[in-house]
């Protein structure tokens, strides 16, 4: 079973049409990024779930590029050990 | 649970259970309610429809949830809409006149082989669940498959990536049992597909920046039904064309209902307001299938309202 313990889940705030150009050029599939909401148009949020292997090289590269964000979900595990306890919960009620 | 009365509402369940609730919800009015099974998913699963229905040779009225397996508020609100509609036949008088003049088709898990892999191996698993020949990746965006737009930007042709078109159009058994049903039936007057998150109700088209021929009443429909979905909750809701509102997307699912002439296709894309997204907690399911319900009354209303 495929656990998250401490990835994140970030919701970057893009300024331009430029820091959307730089989030889509993100290596995704080296990165294990999982965009939640793509990069589209700076109208519009991005969530990105972000490993956590891969959590200081995004930070660093957001930071660098002065691309706002905030971390939405903390650690993406915590919230899904909360929903599996929910169900078992239940299940067993 | 013993009756669909005594079945909890308030939070998610696995496969087995909705397979259960939908058996037990048709004993239970079989007077009003029967299953379909319009085909088989990849690893043989039925795809179950509920048709609601008083009476024969009616037009009919289509909802399915799920078909994005992660979206999980969204199948636990197509439960909470089969109990809701069973409840309020012969209640309500807008749902009664709907129902004595339109079949209610309601596909609940419309994706079950990535369903029950995101309760047994991965909970972020969006796509079906079919091998990619040639590829170590699985697995097809089944709202990318359609044939509309299919292959165009908007999609992607790397089977590794969330929006792999797949390798023709309608090639996923999930999407083609849907294509099926909607040629053999061929009376369809509305289908809305219910996604989740971010909060739109979107309308077509998303492969092609052409305006819709009835751009303007799906737009003021939107409207309303926005406005009723915010009334209960003031949960606030986008609108607009897919291609206007969010991005350009082919080979979608209501840009093929669109093109096959059921005009009012809409997509929803239900709750979250960027707190939890795909991993809304069980406490908000049913305040969001209540809010979603008053905007899905409004299109199926002015369906019934408009005929064409």
């Amino acid at each position: 079973k495929v656990t998250f313990e401490g990835d994140q889940v970030l919701r970057i705030t893009a300024k331009n049409a430029e820091q959307i150009s730089l989030l889509k050029e993100l290596p995704e599939q080296t990165l294990g990024l999982d965009f939640w909401m793509e990069p589209v148009h700076e109208s519009l949020p991005v969530d990105v779930r972000v490993p956590f292997h891969s959590l200081q090289a995004v930070r660093a590269f957001l930071a660098y590029n002065q691309i706002q964000y905030n971390v939405m979900i903390e650690d993406v595990q915590d919230l899904l050990d909360d929903e599996e306890r929910e169900m078992v919960k239940f299940r067993t009620f | 649970p013993r009756s669909t009365d005594d079945f909890v509402y308030t939070t998610y369940h696995d496969l087995d259970s909705i397979y259960s609730f939908i058996d037990m919800l048709v004993a239970e009015h079989s007077n009003l309610v029967s299953k379909i099974v319009i085909g088989q998913s990849y690893e043989s699963r039925p795809l179950n429809v509920l048709k609601f229905s008083t009476g024969a040779n009616r037009p009919g009225l289509w909802i399915d949830t799920g078909i994005h397996s992660r979206e999980w508020v969204t199948q636990a609100s197509g439960i909470w809409f089969a109990k809701k509609i069973v409840t309020d036949y012969g209640r309500d008088p807008v749902l009664t006149d709907i129902l004595n003049n339109y079949d209610i088709f309601l596909e609940i898990v419309t994706n079950p082989d990535g369903f029950a892999y995101t309760h047994s191996s991965d909970r972020m698993w969006r796509k079906t669940r079919k091998p990619n020949p040639g590829s170590s990746c699985v697995g097809v965006d089944p709202n990318r498959n359609w044939d509309a737009g299919f292959g165009g930007p908007g999609s992607s042709g790397n089977p590794c990536t969330e929006t792999y078109h797949g390798p023709s159009a309608h090639s996923e058994p999930e999407v083609k049992a849907i294509v099926d049903f909607v040629n053999s039936h061929g009376n369809l007057k509305a289908f809305v597909s219910i996604h989740s998150y971010s909060q739109m109700l979107l309308y077509p088209y998303g492969y092609k920046s052409t305006p819709s021929q009835d751009q303007a009443e799906l737009h003021e429909l939107s409207r309303k039904a926005i406005s009723e979905l915010q009334s209960l909750y003031n949960t606030s809701y986008r609108y607009g064309s897919i291609i206007t509102t969010i991005y350009q997307a082919s080979g979608g699912t209501i840009d093929w209902t669109y093109d096959q002439g059921i005009k009012y296709s809409y997509t929803f894309e239900l709750r979250d307001t960027g707190r939890y997204g795909f991993i809304l907690p069980a406490n908000q399911i049913v305040p969001t299938a209540e809010e979603t319900w008053l905007a899905l009354m409004a299109i199926m209303e002015h369906t019934k309202n408009n005929p064409y």
